[in-house]
């Protein structure tokens, strides 16, 4: 009985030469975490979903990644996040967009999978909804880092949409490879 | 954009994403990551993916869906139909970014047409590799 997962952090313009030596471990040391939770739900029998939420937890609480904790911030300088989760069995599927206080907006998309008729909740709605099953909340200051505020404000000179990263050498240990 | 796929004992695949979206975005734009079929599709039958890059581009493309749909009615391997999404799709229509993948049988594939990905992964077999550049 056969088991596997894969995961990404992101595409983009991520460069050997960009990356600090220190950077590219810190974002090897989380990929191989996030990859360990989830495997250890796999090796213990539990279900893909449950391993899917797991990895992808761990990413979004790292400031690493544009998700959850360290998410880029839009035009306002405000934090909107999405996510969604398909069950391959049932097709059933689970997704929130638009969201700014749920910790781990995966968590919300596989309570709106399993516990509503809908696919998708956005905004508003999709919070009230998280409050409802007492799911993990933060307020802005919880997911703000000094490093994507930076990046909102070199691109607003610039007037230009980044995806969330564009690689340089940089002191902290985000990177900011162009895409998220 | 953080994404995971999985395949568990019981042969069910699952496949998640999640992110902040765009740096600067317009507030109010929703880009693939919660589009089931653009950013995120799973199907037993075939495969399950996840997406990063240039959102509107996986929406246009269906890009998730689009590789279990060639695997399914072109018999393309998981491979062929990602490195088909990426490198055919949206590089013709001026997009960027990543897709992983991983099939019923357990086949694991991952591209991209950017410089770089985040990516990893780790099989039952005992097989793990970490990646991030080219």
């Amino acid at each position: 009985k056969s088991f596997a997962l894969v995961i990404h952090g992101g595409a983009g313009t991520i460069k050997k030469e960009y990356l600090s030596e220190a950077q590219e471990k810190a974002y090897r040391e989380k990929l191989e975490e996030a990859l360990n939770a989830g495997y250890s739900v796999l090796k213990k029998g539990g279900s893909s979903i449950t391993a899917v939420q797991k990895a992808i937890n761990v990413m979004e609480n790292s400031p690493l990644f544009n998700a959850g904790k360290g998410a880029v911030f839009n035009s306002l300088g405000k934090q909107e996040m999405d996510a969604s989760i398909m069950d391959g069995k049932t097709l059933n599927s689970g997704a929130v967009a638009g969201v700014s206080h749920i910790k781990n907006p995966i968590n919300a998309a596989i309570l709106v999978k399993d516990s509503t008729r809908h696919v998708m909740l956005s905004g508003k709605g999709a919070e009230d909804f998280a409050k409802q099953y007492h799911l993990a909340m933060e307020d802005a200051k919880y997911f703000y880092t000094e490093k994507r505020y930076q990046q909102l404000l070199k691109m607003q000179k610039r007037d230009s949409v980044q995806l969330d990263h564009s690689t340089s050498m940089i002191n902290t240990l985000i990177d900011d490879h162009k895409l998220g | 954009t953080v994404g995971c796929v999985a395949i568990d004992k019981a042969g069910n695949i699952a496949a998640g994403t999640s992110t902040g979206g765009m740096t600067n975005k317009k507030y109010g734009r929703i880009g693939d990551s919660p589009i089931i079929g653009a950013g995120t599709y799973a199907n037993n039958k075939t495969c399950g993916i996840s997406a990063t890059g240039t959102g509107e581009y996986f929406i246009r493309t269906l890009a998730a869906h689009e590789v279990s749909a060639m695997m399914m009615y072109k018999d393309l391997t998981l491979k062929e139909a990602i490195k088909q999404v990426i490198h055919v799709e949206i590089d013709s229509l001026g997009g960027d970014g990543g897709l992983i993948g991983l099939d019923k049988n357990g086949n694991i594939a991952w591209d991209f047409n950017t410089a770089g990905m985040y990516r990893g992964y780790k099989t039952s077999a005992g097989d793990q590799k970490i990646e991030i550049f080219k």
